[in-house]
């Protein structure tokens, strides 16, 4: 059962997935488990639904693992899910969220890169696509997206770290997220969570043009980064990604953004500046907490601002 | 299991857009010899790349020539990643 789990230690991909069984057995009323597709190793894509009822209702998407050597997201997706169904009938903005929206959470986005960081290689960070012809293995998931595809900030040699893919969405684990958000139409809110270095961002992050509500967005990192703040202490910046970090084609949020998803945001979560991707298991409820604080705050300002 | 013994970690701080193209260069070096963990992206923020052992030599010494400060952030990989393995099966234990 889910109750001798671990919830401050890193686990692999078949302990994961086992958890996820027990998790959605133990909570039933709530949860649910979804495949939405199959990865390039024939893995299967696991999203778990939180819902109160109703059909289509509005949605919040959450991602983590989309870059498999970041372990501390799947780690903190996990304690997210938990905290969820035992807030729910006790925090007020859970329980309004969940009485109005649901809420999908796909822990590990990119379930071959990970149990490769379990088998071979700990600091794997793309899929594990291979193609006839091209001798590396790998395309980096968070450049294969169709908004802004094959620009500035990605690149089409296969050997390097953020190779963008043969073609939009040509990655099965893309797609699969594509094809699942475009037939339920209602997603209102995406967060797809990394690390490291403690940035809250949001699109553009192939362009420096500004989107439309900018303003709003901007805003609403500010509210959420202070409640992040609040809980430990650890700062966060924020803002656009081509401004606050770097120009990056074909990701996740941008397509999101171009897709009508509004409030789309990227997490950057710790490291303080000594780990890295290597952050010691230790960290992983402070962070988790910290970042439930922000997401609570996104998700209640999507529940307030229907559109 | 990949082993990174005597691999770094080194986070450098760019002065200026000029330093930052000299880490962009490395990244384009064939066959790859660092793994950007964050990548060169503006001079307000650090830069921190791992660096094969077999290749710390050269790297710190191109560093070096072009004044790039460094600090060594991670002084050997394998460290950390045996702790990590060691903690996720201690856990294990007890979960079972």
């Amino acid at each position: 059962s889910t109750s001798s789990f671990s919830y401050s230690s890193y686990h692999t991909l078949e302990e994961i997935y086992t958890w996820i069984d027990n998790f959605v057995t133990e909570h039933s009323d709530i949860v649910s488990k979804l495949q939405i597709g199959h990865s390039f190793e024939n893995r299967s894509i696991l999203v778990l639904k939180f819902s109160t009822g109703g059909s289509r209702r509005p949605a919040i998407w959450i991602d983590s693992g989309i870059h498999s050597r970041e372990w501390i997201t799947h780690a903190t997706s996990v304690w997210i899910a938990k905290k969820i169904v035992s807030e729910y009938g006790k925090d007020r903005i859970v329980t309004d969220v969940l009485n109005a929206m649901d809420i999908f959470l796909e822990i590990v986005s990119n379930p071959d890169g990970f149990a490769y960081t379990h088998s071979m290689n700990r600091l794997w960070r793309k899929n594990k696509s291979t193609r006839p012809g091209i001798f590396c293995i790998g395309v980096d998931l968070n450049r294969n997206w169709k908004s802004g595809f094959g620009g500035n900030g990605s690149n089409n040699n296969p050997c390097s770290e953020t190779y963008h893919g043969p073609s939009p969405q040509s990655e099965p684990e893309v797609a699969a997220v594509v094809d699942f958000i475009m037939s339920h139409g209602n997603v209102k809110a995406l967060i797809s969570i990394h690390s490291y270095s403690q940035m809250l961002m949001y699109p553009y992050g192939h362009s420096l043009e500004p989107v439309s509500n900018q303003e709003e967005l901007y805003h609403l990192a500010k509210d959420a980064v202070q409640a992040l703040y609040e809980v430990h202490g650890i700062e966060y910046i924020y803002g656009s990604i081509s401004t606050t970090l770097y120009v990056a084609s074909g990701i996740t949020v941008d397509w999101a953004y171009d897709s009508g998803i509004k409030y789309s945001f990227s997490f950057e979560l710790r490291d303080t500046g000594r780990y890295g991707f290597l952050l010691p298991a230790a960290q992983i409820i402070p962070t988790a907490q910290e970042t439930w604080m922000a997401i609570r705050t996104i998700m209640e300002h999507t529940l307030h601002h229907p559109y | 299991q990949m082993n990174f013994t005597g691999d770094q970690v080194l986070r450098i701080l760019a002065k200026n857009e000029k330093q930052l193209s000299l880490l962009r260069d490395l990244e384009g070096l064939k066959p790859q010899k660092v793994d950007f963990w964050r990548g060169p992206a503006r001079p307000s923020l650090p830069v921190d790349m791992r660096v094969p052992f077999s290749e710390l030599k050269d790297i710190k010494a191109y560093l070096e020539s072009h004044g790039l400060a460094y600090n060594i952030m991670i002084k050997d990989i394998q460290v950390l990643l045996d702790e990590e393995r060691e903690a996720m099966a201690k856990s294990r234990r007890l979960e079972r």
